[in-house]
């Protein structure tokens, strides 16, 4: 199973629809300061279903949308898709290739969908299940947490055993 | 639970010692340990390293860079017992210098084909090592659009 | 007590503005604020900063490299009104990009003749800059030895 | 007045007496990851008189002292010297150059000295006072501050601005 696709429209900077294609090696991303690239980071933890608004960089979810520039306007919705394909066969032998979706919109209401099926992050979490694939710590690293892992306060540590175990 | 979560820790622990050797060049020690044995499922652990001909009582007298490396070891032995197909990483590399970029992609290259990495990244050297490269903008002030910098070819991955 | 610090406050916030400009091509507003101007001896202190056709709502929402130069122009702006003669940097280059590390080399060199940096870089743009360069190998392990690099003519230094 | 030399002996990796003599403009530190330089930087917070341990990247005051490699034995002592020019006469007149030494033993014992006279940590405080020389925050910069500084936790930014009071 691997990221094959990921769609961002109306999330963060992202104000037009834009489209990575990702194969199974080492792709970078790069470019200037306050380009945009830790936000395609936090679309990915988005979209696999992470709640806490801290961890998005962002005060309150609504800041995850776009909030316009000098010549936009803010935009009414954010909304992310992943689609990965299947092929150890980690998810349920039906799919060989599986389309995740969350929208959120200004007045806080979202929703998720499998393919075009509206579901509850629930769903989407019991998919995983077992894969290895969530928002959870040690799949998405940034240097930040280097220093918070070898730190004296060990929760952060007994967190992730707990997680892999 | 207590069954589970001591077996885990074994097994991090063998691999946070395979993975320490692969990004140090050479080391004396290197262990994870839990604080109080006598309680697994509540006590802290701990890790112990000592880099070549250094002496270093605690993880906190490392370097930044050594540091980055270790938590690094850590976090790809984590991921070994549970692995996840995909792995993303920061500007993780932005603390290393080029002796050490050199061994941090030589352990991304030891698992290839396992595991897919996004990278987000301003180093030179890592960005060789990629096979597809996105360029991010915001040629327009404020909105981020991508150019492609570098595909690797259109061969079906993996 | 309060009248002092509500004048060192007034200070800080124009040389902040002022060093902004210098590290930012192009900013919208920037600015430090009371968040409760009727207690100024026990308020918290805010920061604004909008970078060029952006619109962050708050510091957090910025990257790691403009976060790194909104500090960089804040511990200056300390700095200036109660100016010490040396200024210390570790690796605080390291989140930058090209064309912010040129960026932030310029508003040193605006504190040349008052200030003397040393700094602890692997950014090559910065080596360059420099005068004197003290390299520190531990050929021997564990045991730190200086090689100096390349230095300044031995002119007498201002 | 500026940094014009600094002198290391025992101080962490420095197990041999180490000395870098500073000009006014702008000098870098460079070298491998580990090789030593960020102890440079603890060197000079420490002989100004930093007593904050947690500071100085340990958790007990004798893990400041040389702790032995593969082929040397620990040391007994850590010293750090600092010479300071005086050109705008900052510091009073009756100096052109100061230097200031801190010592620490293996059994917790310590001293400073000005010149060759022993002295407290408080008559150091004073030479220095209004000087804006100090172990205090805004001259000395790690990136890891830079985290602290924009963060929520705004007791931080709080003491800066205090210090320039
Ligand atoms: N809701 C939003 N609407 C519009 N722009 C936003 C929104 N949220 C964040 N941004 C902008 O995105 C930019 C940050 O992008 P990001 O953190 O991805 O940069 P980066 O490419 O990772 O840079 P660096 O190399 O410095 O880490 C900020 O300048 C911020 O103003
Ligand atoms: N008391 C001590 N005795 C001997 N060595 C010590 C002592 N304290 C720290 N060290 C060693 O000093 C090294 C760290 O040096 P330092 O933090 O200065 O590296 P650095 O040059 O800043 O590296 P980086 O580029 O990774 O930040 C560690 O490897 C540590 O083992
Ligand atoms: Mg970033
Ligand atoms: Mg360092």
């Amino acid at each position: 199973m691997y990221l094959a696709r990921l769609e961002l429209h109306g999330f963060k900077s992202f104000a037009q629809r834009t489209v990575f294609t990702f194969n199974g090696g080492l792709t970078a991303l790069v470019g200037p300061n306050g380009c945009g690239k830790s936000n395609v980071v936090d679309a990915i933890r988005w979209v696999l279903g992470e709640q806490r608004v801290r961890l998005l960089r962002a005060e309150r979810m609504e800041q995850l949308i776009f909030n316009g520039s000098r010549t936009r306007k803010p935009l009414g919705m954010a909304e992310v898709s992943l689609t990965l394909l299947n092929r150890e066969n980690r998810l349920p032998e039906a799919y060989t290739e599986i389309r995740i979706t969350r929208r959120l919109y200004r007045d806080g209401t979202g929703e998720y969908l499998i393919g075009d099926t509206p579901c509850r992050l629930r769903d989407i979490q019991e998919l995983f299940l077992d894969t290895g694939v969530g928002p959870n710590a040690y799949s998405i690293i940034e240097l930040r947490m280097v220093e918070e892992l070898l730190s004296e306060r060990t929760e952060e540590r007994r967190r992730l055993f707990e997680e892999a175990a | 639970a207590l069954e589970r979560f001591t077996k885990t820790l074994q097994t991090v622990r063998t691999h946070f010692q395979e993975l320490v050797r692969l990004l140090f060049e050479d080391v004396e020690e290197a262990d994870l340990r839990l604080a109080d044995p006598d309680d697994p499922l509540q006590s802290d652990i701990l890790l112990y390293l000592r880099p070549r001909g250094k002496r270093p009582t605690s993880i906190n007298q490392l370097s930044g860079g050594e540091k980055t490396l270790a938590a690094i070891a850590l976090l790809f032995a984590l991921y070994l017992v549970k692995p996840s197909p995909f792995c993303i990483l920061d500007e993780v590399d932005a603390p290393l210098d080029e002796a050490n970029t050199v061994r941090f992609l030589r352990l991304l290259a030891h698992f290839y084909g396992k595991t897919q990495f996004i990278v987000v990244t301003h180093n030179k050297r890592t960005m060789e090592a990629a096979e597809t490269l996105y360029g991010i903008t915001m040629e327009e002030p404020g909105v981020s659009r991508v150019v492609a910098v570098r595909l690797a070819e259109a061969t079906p991955s993996p």
